[in-house]
This record gives C-alpha cells, sequence and structure tokens, in this order.
C-alpha cells in the first residue's frame, strides 16, 4: 500500500491512498496478474454509513468485510492503514485471542470504531496510538487543519513512533508505505523513493486531488497489487474511488 | 524502465481516471446504523453475491494448494465459527449476517474478515 496527507499552501489537507493486497496468493501465469487481487476488484464498494439519515462516515471497502481500512469522517479527519510486516504479527494475537487473553483489538476493528466514534482529530490520533492491537499497523491520519496529518507506526502493544506534517520544517507531506520510515525500505520494494521523488517534483503549491492521483499513478507506487485508488479531502468530505490496472510491464508488488 | 523495478518518469494529466490503468468508477451503498448488524449488509451482499463467492472459491483453491486433503478448510469451517462467537458486537452479528446473506459458510467469511491479522507475517 502507499498512503499520503498532503497540505497544500492554503492550509487545505488531502489525502490519497494505493491499496495493494494479495501478494503470494496465487499468481496468474496467463494475465500475468494476482489472483486474489483481481478476485478483489469487483468487491470494491464505496460506503456512506449513516445513523438517523445522516453521514457519520464514508469508507472505500470490500463487500463483506465489516471493518475499514480507508474512510473519511466528513469535516473531522481521514483515515487509510497499511499493512506493517513483523515477526511478532497478528497471527500471535490470533493465538493469544483463541487462549482467551482478549485485551487487544482486531485492527480494522479498530479503524472502524474510530470512524464512527472519534469526535476530532486529536481524539482519533489518541485512540489510534493508544489501543492495544492483535496485530502490528501503519496508521496514517489527516485532519482539516494546518498541521494536522500524521503516520502512526504502531507494534502490537505500543505506539513506536508519530511522524507528524511541518510544513515550517518543510515537511508538506507525509508518505507510507510498508517500512518504517526511520528505515531504508527492502531493496526489491522501494516504493517509498518514486512516490516522494513525485510528490517533490509536484511540489506544494501545485498538490491537489489531481496531482495526487498522478503520484498514485506512477509504477512502482501502481503495481500489480494495487487493488483500488481513493481520494479524500476532509474539508468538503469528498472521497472518490478507483478500480486500477496496472499494465505490463509491472512490478508485481 | 522496461527492466525491474519498472519505474517511469512520474505521471501527469491522468486525472479524470482514464486509460489503461483505469479499470472502473466505485459503486455507492448505504450501511444503516439504525439497523440491527445482521441486516446491514444485505443490500451489499445482494448486489455482489457472486464476486464474493468468486473470491471465496479462490481462498478455498489456494487452501487446496497448500493442503490438498481439504483439513484446511475444514477447520476454518468448524473452528472459526467458534472464534466468531468472542468477536465482540457489532461485528458478531454483522458478520453472521453476510454469511446468511451469501450463503458462504460462516468460517470463510470469519476468515476473510480476520485477512489482516492473518496475513501481517
Amino acid at each position: 500500500c502507499t498512503s499520503v496527507v498532503a497540505e497544500d499552501s492554503k492550509g487545505n489537507l488531502l489525502h490519497g491512498r494505493n491499496l495493494d493486497f494479495g501478494l503470494f496468493m496465487g499468481w496468474d501465469l496467463k494475465n500475468k496478474s494476482w489472483i486474489m487481487s483481481e478476485k478483489l476488484k469487483p468487491l470494491v464498494v464505496n460506503l456512506d454509513f449513516r445513523r438517523n439519515n445522516k453521514t457519520v462516515f464514508k469508507s472505500t471497502n470490500f463487500a463483506g468485510y465489516v471493518g475499514m481500512l480507508t474512510g473519511i469522517r466528513p469535516h473531522l479527519f481521514s483515515l487509510t492503514m497499511n499493512e506493517r510486516f513483523s515477526l511478532d504479527g497478528g497471527y500471535i494475537g490470533i493465538l493469544e485471542w483463541i487462549l482467551g487473553q482478549r485485551d487487544g483489538m482486531w485492527m480494522s476493528f479498530l479503524t472502524r470504531s474510530v470512524l464512527e466514534n472519534a469526535t476530532s482529530y486529536e481524539n482519533a490520533r489518541s485512540l489510534l496510538a493508544q489501543t492495544k492491537l492483535l496485530a502490528p499497523a501503519y496508521f496514517i491520519l489527516g485532519g482539516n487543519q494546518s498541521g494536522q496529518g500524521c503516520i502512526i507506526t504502531r507494534s502490537r502493544e505500543l505506539s513506536l513512533d508519530l511522524l507528524e506534517l511541518n510544513v515550517k520544517l518543510g515537511r508538506w507531506y507525509v508518505l507510507e508505505t510498508n517500512y518504517d520510515h526511520w528505515e531504508d525500505p527492502f531493496f526489491l520494494d522501494d516504493r517509498r523513493t518514486p512516490a516522494m521523488t513525485c510528490m517533490n517534483m509536484t511540489t506544494q503549491n501545485n498538490i491537489s486531488i489531481k496531482t495526487l492521483y498522478d503520484v498514485l499513478s506512477t509504477k512502482p507506487v501502481l503495481n500489480k497489487l494495487t487493488t483500488y485508488t481513493t481520494l479524500m479531502q476532509v474539508s468538503n468530505g469528498n472521497l472518490e474511488s478507483y478500480i486500477r490496472d496496472c499494465p505490463n510491464p509491472c512490478m508485481p508488488w | 524502465q522496461f527492466i525491474p523495478p519498472y519505474t517511469e518518469d512520474c505521471r501527469t494529466d491522468m486525472y479524470p481516471p482514464k486509460g489503461p490503468t483505469f479499470r472502473s468508477t466505485v459503486s455507492w451503498y448505504t450501511i444503516d446504523l439504525d439497523l440491527p448488524p445482521h441486516k446491514r449488509w444485505t443490500s451489499v451482499i445482494k448486489d455482489k453475491k457472486k464476486d464474493l463467492d468468486d473470491m471465496i472459491q479462490a481462498v478455498r483453491d489456494l487452501a487446496k494448494a497448500f493442503v490438498p486433503s481439504g483439513r484446511l478448510i475444514e477447520l476454518v469451517d468448524i473452528s472459526l465459527p467458534l472464534m466468531l462467537n468472542t468477536l465482540p458486537n457489532p461485528f458478531r452479528d454483522e458478520i453472521k449476517g453476510i454469511a446468511s446473506d451469501s450463503g458462504i459458510p460462516l468460517g470463510e467469511i470469519t476468515l476473510f474478515n480476520i485477512f489482516y491479522e492473518v496475513f501481517t507475517v
């Protein structure tokens, strides 16, 4: 996955993501594609969660999946999560759950719960950073005011790091793939460098939903695992999604 | 670049989405949080039943590739419904509603819903 929160020169927050899923889950030799990624594409739906006939939050989801990976609470915050691989991974959390230790929360249930119940950017950040989880994760959170954007790097127990927007320091965007931002990505899977190169070339003055889509459309940020691209703008509550293809030649991940 | 990692110059003018990297737009559905959890996903599943079935079949095929006897999916069908009963609501009842609406075994729908935790290694 690749997620970006960017602040334009007027202080508007933009949030975009590519959802990549299906690595090593069957390769279709004929079509040169991942079987699971292709099977997931027709399941992508946009959902408007309403209570008392009013929108509470919106999300891009897979039909049949009740947790959330991508969503927006209009006028308050936007949220995406990226997978964080670790030996202390979710299978240990599942084993603990089965053995009766149930004080952790399932990742996608937490994101849904935050989208449904958090009352502000700060409240969402605190819940995402402090709730014990069954699996490690990266949470990418955007807000509605200048400086409100961050990457929360989570282990199952702790918040390991919080990287926030800081325009005064020149950090007008935060970008996360599937590696800790303070370490180099795996050399065979470096989507961070091309994505940051394109963000830097775009510049803060020219960042928009349109140019964010351009960045997320550049290979290998766009790759054979990319199922959908979602673009969100908290200030107007807008969420739009597109199902993607990556024509050959294209990286398998 | 025609050798891996197939990097390219930063794309421009891709929006509005079009061309070979764009497959389709995404349909909108409403989830009414005032409905009982087991009824919330009915309209989505009604439209996506076949696609959901296709995806779950791909998971079954994958499991059979690893364990040809079919015991892995048997284990999923037997054990995961037991674990589902330990999941918090409204998630538990929503998952039960999806299994009921789609006709797909409860354990397999539960597996789909805990994919993330399973695949973080």
